[in-house]
């Protein structure tokens, strides 16, 4: 049965699709069969594996909004045992088509239901927010992953993210747990970056993860050629942090 | 009459809030009169210009979704002629409760209509996303001004909220025009800094300020101070650069 996280936080750019995708793709090549779905309007978890643009109707928001289930919607990657469930500029518009729909908060859930079996794990990249998309993938979810810059903006909308998956977790998924804080784009030679690095490992001791992402330009270069930085640049300080992040995690999992 | 601007930018982390707080500070020393609207219920601006937690019903969200008037809800900030409406957490539902609204796209514009006579500039920091709020702020516009990070991702972004901004001018605000685009946290030793730059210079000649803002850890510790940049280290690289965009925006706009 697959195990379903989220990767989440309403702070914009803080690594939420660049961990999406590197520790997804890190995941597949320590065997694990991963799905990553793109459920930000912006489409760049998609972009980032290379994901062909979805025809008419083949994207994750056909499956929230329509009728279509995961497994018509589904891509290959170049990486083997990394399968993507693309975005489409539809999905802008769907947090406004959700507000009227029956058990609006479930859809993805319901969808995820039966399409997960061949899957060892599913990470759902969100957007940089806490409306009804983000509240869809925490209902659905058996975790969150929380990435977070250690920077103060972000690190003032930690307390919130948490709350809000503590309602999430009274009225729609009694099981939502959560799977880790990652520290990203860390650069410890910066003064309030320790600051705040110490200060989310007083308060979080149990979920910080002990490895961090370093800041590291090729991680931001890989997108533009649509490849996992694996297989972008895989001897980069950011490849190797991924795929530390993976063994972290999968020992966290009880697994390896 | 105010002129007023959304700062905008689906982009999460682009620099949106850090440019709204300090570009509105360095307005505000030129002898402009200067409104700051925090329209992110992150609270960012807000945070970053040192507004007190607004009491119970004294936020934008009671402008917008309530009937107060912007007067009422107006704060003083440490800058003199910069004054501030600050976010509150409640403005995370105003999307769905904006959704059944009649002219649901119209209230900011509505609110700000008779508010703004006694502001030379009036500046809306908007959440990362193209959902009802950052509608009601292009909306209640005369430009768009637009961060951008010089990352893959935000490049690939910046299309979609220029056919969004198209969308509008049509359907709700025929004035709406671009201040301009203003590339953040700059760093030319970096390859593709300088291809994002050279790529968006060439598709908007018209609208890149020449002016860009460096990456400077001084702007990101300045919020966790409460303070614009100029009040935090005026002399810092972050300040100067903002004094220089206040110059070169002012000097589009045909005043000084
Ligand atoms: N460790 C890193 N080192 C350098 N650059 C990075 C790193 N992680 C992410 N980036 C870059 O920083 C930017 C923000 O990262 P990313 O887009 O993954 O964040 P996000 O949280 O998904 O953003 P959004 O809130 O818009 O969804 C991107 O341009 C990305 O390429
Ligand atoms: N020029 C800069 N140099 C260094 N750090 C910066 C600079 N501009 C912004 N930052 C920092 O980068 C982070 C992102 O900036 P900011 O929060 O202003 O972006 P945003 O677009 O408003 O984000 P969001 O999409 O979440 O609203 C913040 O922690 C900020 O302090
Ligand atoms: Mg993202
Ligand atoms: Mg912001």
């Amino acid at each position: 049965m697959a195990r379903v996280l989220a990767v989440t936080n309403q702070k914009g750019g803080v690594g939420k699709t660049t961990t999406a995708v590197n520790l997804g793709a890190s995941l597949a090549v320590n065997q694990k069969r991963t799905l990553l779905i793109d459920l930000d309007p912006q489409g760049n978890a998609s972009t980032g594996v290379g994901a062909t643009a979805p025809a008419e109707g083949r994207s994750i928001y056909d499956v929230l909004i329509g009728d279509l289930k995961i497994t018509e919607v589904v891509q290959k990657t170049e990486v083997a045992s990394l399968e993507v469930v693309p975005s489409s500029a539809d999905l802008a518009g769907a947090e406004v088509e959700l507000v009227g729909m029956l058990a609006r908060e479930k859809r993805l859930a319901g969808a995820l239901r039966d399409a997960v079996e061949g899957y060892d794990y599913v990470l759902i990249d969100c957007p940089p927010s806490l409306g009804l998309l983000t509240v869809n993938a925490l209902t659905a979810a058996d975790a969150m992953l929380v990435p977070l810059q250690c920077e103060y903006y972000a690190l003032e909308g930690l307390a919130r993210l948490f709350r809000t998956a503590d309602l999430i977790r009274e009225a729609l998924n009694p099981q939502l747990g959560v799977a880790g804080i990652v520290l990203t784009m860390v650069d410890m030679r910066n003064n309030l970056a320790q600051q705040v690095a110490l200060e989310v490992r007083k308060h979080f001791p149990q979920y910080v993860f002990e490895t961090t992402i370093p800041r590291n330009v090729r991680l931001s270069e890989a997108p533009s050629h649509g490849k996992p930085i694996l297989l972008y640049d895989v001897h980069s300080r950011g490849a190797l942090s991924y795929l530390d992040l993976a063994r972290e995690f999968l020992g966290r999992e009880g697994t390896s």
